[in-house]
């Protein structure tokens, strides 16, 4: 997975 | 999206909104820990560094200039028009352990040695433990008003609804990260005897009274 995918997140 | 995710989210905004409908309609900021809102102001800030160069969506950018902003906003009345309304000598945690603490461990837990991505970490780290000066005033006070107990419900309950969002992300799309996983849970565990007193008093109509 890549750890980017979390910045989407809040 | 999916929809603990969006409830998350959801609760979030209203944690704000709840903390200040609370100080405007009493006037007051009391039994507010100053600390953990400086800490969240921390928080938003160092996530959010990539406002401006990684574009997601129009909701994900209006949420993180909502949140660095009512963080700002909230800390900055709290020292001006509400100074006098709280009281730093109950406000005694000592976070140079909980900001060193989020730096040591980005430092040593992170996926990338890249500025964005230390800062992304330090945030997600010291997210987990920003609650901790409030949780500890209202230990040290026994007590807190509805308002403030309902801000701090729908504040933990947004992480822990993410934790659930990172459950229901890796059964349907294989998407995991143990970062921000083990960080919400482990400020869920934080707030179990918050929750606890939470469901058991205020739910049911009566004050927010430590046993």
């Amino acid at each position: 997975s890549s750890p980017d995918a979390a910045h989407d997140e809040l | 999206m999916n929809v603990f995710r969006l409830v998350a989210d959801l609760m979030h905004l209203a944690s704000i909104l709840i903390l200040l409908l609370k100080i405007r309609k009493t006037r007051s900021a009391a039994g507010i820990s100053f600390k953990s809102q400086l800490l969240y102001l921390i928080v938003f800030v160092t996530r959010y560094l990539d406002l401006f160069t990684h574009w997601v969506s129009l909701y994900n950018t209006a949420m993180k200039v909502f949140f660095i902003a009512s963080s700002g906003y909230i800390v900055y009345q709290m020292q001006r028009r509400y100074r006098a309304t709280w009281d730093p000598a109950l406000d005694t945690f000592r976070i140079e352990f909980l900001l060193g603490g989020a730096a040591v461990m980005s430092l040593i837990f992170h996926t990338k040695f890249t500025f964005l991505e230390l800062f992304w970490t330090y945030s997600i780290w010291l997210e987990a433990v920003a609650i901790l000066p409030q949780l500890f005033q209202m230990s040290r006070t026994g007590e807190a008003e509805t308002i403030t107990a309902h801000y701090l419900f729908a504040l933990g309950a947004y992480r822990g609804l993410y934790v659930v969002n990172w459950i229901y992300r890796y059964a349907t799309e294989g998407y995991w990260e143990w970062i921000p996983f083990l960080a919400g849970m482990v400020q869920t565990v934080l707030y179990a005897d918050f929750f606890y007193v939470y469901f058991s008093r205020v739910m049911r109509g009566k004050k927010f009274e430590l046993p």
